[in-house]
This record gives C-alpha cells, sequence and structure tokens, in this order.
C-alpha cells in the first residue's frame, strides 16, 4: 500500500479524506489495542488531517495520541458505567 | 442536548463509509 500524502488526500472530497485516513491508521490503531481500535479511530479522526497525515509519519506521535486517547476513552467510559448504576 | 453522549466516540469500521463528524466548518 503506498503511502497517503497530502496531494491524495486533497484531491478527495472531506468526507473521503477522513475515510481515507481512518483506512490507514485503523491497523496501526488495531494492533496496539484490539478492543478499542475502532472506538480511538474514531476519536483521532477529530483531529485536523494535517496532524494525522503527520502522524501517519511518525509512529512515536501516533503511540503518544492513541495512548492519550485511551486515557480519554477509559475516563470516558468509567463515568458512563457510574452514571448508570445510580 | 449535550446530556446524552453516550454514543461518543463513534466507531470507525474498516471498509465501512464514515460518517461520524456530520457538518464540519472549516
Amino acid at each position: 500500500q503506498e503511502p497517503l500524502t497530502a496531494s491524495m488526500l486533497a484531491a478527495a472530497p472531506p468526507q473521503e479524506q477522513k475515510q481515507m485516513l481512518g483506512e490507514r491508521l485503523y491497523p496501526l490503531i488495531h494492533a496496539m489495542h484490539p478492543s478499542l481500535a475502532g472506538k480511538i479511530t474514531g476519536m483521532l479522526l477529530e483531529i485536523d488531517n494535517s496532524e494525522l497525515l503527520l502522524m501517519l509519519e511518525s509512529p512515536e506521535s501516533l503511540h503518544s495520541k492513541i495512548e492519550e486517547a485511551v486515557a480519554v476513552l477509559q475516563v470516558h467510559q468509567m463515568s458512563e458505567v457510574s452514571h448508570k448504576s445510580n | 442536548s449535550k446530556s446524552s453522549n453516550a454514543s461518543w466516540p463513534p466507531e470507525f469500521q474498516p471498509g465501512v463509509p464514515w460518517k461520524g463528524i456530520p457538518n464540519i466548518d472549516p
């Protein structure tokens, strides 16, 4: 699979751009967090496309962003569980 | 209403058209 470039993204409609980024991000995220990959990818797709492109080029920044998203997701899920149990 | 946030975050599925982020203004 050829790397995703800014010009490839720019040629696609906005909704398609997120799809293209998601398709690249998902397998990388799935390798780290198989059970949360879909939700983490969904969260990361809220980030700017240009920043997502940089993350695809830099595994380190991608990994730290994934860990950040996992932390946010866990807090969110915990608050939801405690909300439901009341 | 922002109180109902149960479906967040939208889940990405490979091969399925992404529609998690509607109407974002540039």
